[in-house]
């Protein structure tokens, strides 16, 4: 047996252009999550029990988009998503479309543990939730000034139906089409990497 | 998108994903995260948490395709996520994190980035982006 291990990531599609500041304070975060997870499995938990605890940590921290911190919908409101998969026994649960459950991952556990089902989204998980008594908040916890400033720069290019591109500030326009899709070597999907510069 | 993926002291694998999905999204779009097997999945050979562009994780099945070529093909879980990234997503953008029943952490992405960590009991510690 080769014991304990541990990895925990904050999201792909790193905006090449982050400020040195930006990428201290997201390592820090990660860090402080992995030291959690650490100090647990040091104690003997289970590995289920472990990720729940860590991926609730960095839901709780804005800097990731998760939980607090999530990205936008088109009307700059939150619809969280999130699962847990127990490797033994291929135990698993979901959730979707949550707009007041403040850790996503929790509820998704109980899905697995507390529900004769893998999956429950919108309504039905929002009830659920209140059926299990988790944690709610008001949408406005969610919902961080920097992402609303994010949501407003893709809503004035304008281009958001086609290709979620989110103008990098200076460039005088953006195209609005598909299209038109400047060859920029940092794309992901085809999409400039500004797009997802919040991921 | 955040993610964790933990293998314990008794060799029993999990993962879980948690996100708010993509800026400025429809109402009502569902990502990878909560899709079992396509951001997410765990059995007794390894766990996997997957990050990036959901369309293309969701279409290549990427956390299910990782375990799977561990378990038909053999391979280790580095060369596992390594083929799964090169040859599963198309023209699609992602990254995955995954640790093995043996105490094996691996990562692979084709983005310019991914804000990721890992550690082991043999006192091995990484935190990065790059």
């Amino acid at each position: 047996m080769g014991g304990w291990a541990i990895a925990v990531h904050g999201g792909a599609g790193v905006d090449p252009n982050l400020p040195a500041e930006r990428q201290e304070e997201a390592k820090r975060v990660i860090a402080r999550c992995l030291h959690i997870g650490i100090t647990a499995l040091r104690g003997g938990a289970a590995a289920v029990d472990v990720v729940e605890m860590v991926v609730r940590e960095l839901e709780t921290d804005p800097v990731f988009n998760s939980g607090r911190g999530s990205a936008l919908t088109r009307r700059g409101t939150v619809e969280m998503e999130a699962s847990i998969m127990d490797g033994h026994g291929r135990r698993c649960g979901a959730v979707s479309g949550l707009s007041t459950v403040k850790n996503p991952v929790s509820l998704a556990r109980l899905v697995m543990d507390k529900s004769p089902h893998s999956y429950l989204a919108f309504d039905g998980a929002e009830e659920f939730a209140r059926e299990q008594g988790v944690e709610v908040m008001d949408n406005s916890y969610f919902v961080t000034e920097e992402n609303v400033g994010m949501l407003n720069l893709a809503k004035e290019a304008n281009s958001i139906l086609f290709d979620y591109r989110v103008p990098v500030p200076g460039v005088e326009t953006c195209s609005a089409s598909a299209g038109s899709m400047v060859d920029n070597p940092l794309q992901m999907n085809g999409l400039p990497i500004s797009v997802y510069a919040p991921e | 998108t955040v993610g964790c993926v933990v293998v314990d002291g008794n060799g029993c694998c999990a993962a879980a994903t948690s996100t708010g999905g993509l800026m400025n999204k429809l109402t009502g779009r569902i990502g990878d995260s909560p899709l079992i097997g396509c951001g997410t999945y765990a059995c007794e050979l390894c766990a996997i948490s997957c990050t990036g562009e959901g369309e293309a994780i969701i279409r290549s099945t990427l956390a299910r395709d990782v375990a799977a070529v561990m378990e038909y093909k053999g391979l280790g879980i580095q060369e596992a996520v390594d083929f799964a990234i090169k040859s599963r997503l198309d023209k699609g953008q992602a990254g995955l994190i995954a640790v093995s029943r043996h105490g094996e952490v691996a990562c692979g992405f084709n983005t310019t980035g991914m804000f990721r960590g890992s550690a082991t009991e043999d006192g091995f510690m990484k935190v990065g982006i790059w």
